[in-house]
């Protein structure tokens, strides 16, 4: 088990995980590789109540109010936000792709679910992720096995149910083993 | 064993509480 970092204060509400905000802005133009990946994420910092989530998210910039490439993290302490971490690598992600000005309230969502253990599958949930980009924002929910379909099909239903999305919304899984191999080698297709 | 569960309108009622400010 992990060492916890952070406690509740006296009379707040303790919630069933400790969790640490990250931060990542990529500069433009230039291709992030694992290493500037590690480098360019932030921690902002942790909590482990109800009450101690409230300081930090009342201060933090809104996502849909953020510019250029940038992404909220929001994962279990001691879980770095990245494929390579040992509770990630045999994981994926729930993927849903926003239009301009939805992101704000999606991510406040999805993070009130996670964090009330909405989502109900065990120790199965990593973290989210927000992603604001140009044409479109994207958020996601990660977890820990991704060949676990009743899983990933229960993490669905409760993103549905929680986000309260339009019935047309697009909603894909990816395994991280996917993401990675995507990205050391493109599939050549998309270089005809 | 047991689990914390808490629905979003508990979560945002808490925002309002002294000790999250």
């Amino acid at each position: 088990t992990r060492k916890k970092m952070v406690i509740p204060g006296v009379g707040e509400h303790p919630l069933q995980y400790n969790y640490t905000f990250w931060y990542s802005r990529r500069n433009p133009g230039r291709p992030a590789s694992t290493q500037s990946y590690e480098q360019n994420i932030k921690q902002i910092g942790s909590f482990a109540s109800v009450e101690q989530f409230w300081r930090f998210y009342s201060h933090m910039i809104r996502p849909g109010d953020l510019t250029g490439h940038s992404d909220f993290h929001l994962f279990k302490e001691g879980i770095k936000p990245m494929w390579e971490d040992d509770a990630n690598k045999m994981g994926g992600k729930w993927i849903i792709r926003l239009r301009k000005g939805l992101a704000s309230r999606c991510w406040e969502n999805l993070i009130l679910a996670m964090l009330g253990e909405q989502f109900m599958v065990g120790e199965e949930i990593c973290g989210a992720v927000v992603s604001v980009r140009f044409q479109e924002d994207i958020i996601s929910i990660w977890n820990k096995t991704a060949s676990d379909q009743a899983t990933t099909a229960r993490i669905r239903d409760t993103l549905r149910r929680v986000l309260n999305l339009p019935p047309n919304t697009i909603m894909e899984y990816k395994t991280h083993t996917d993401s990675i191999k995507y990205k050391e080698s493109p599939p050549s297709l998309l270089f005809h | 064993g047991t689990r914390i569960i808490y629905d979003r309108k508990f979560l945002l009622d808490c925002r309002n509480s002294p000790l999250a400010r």
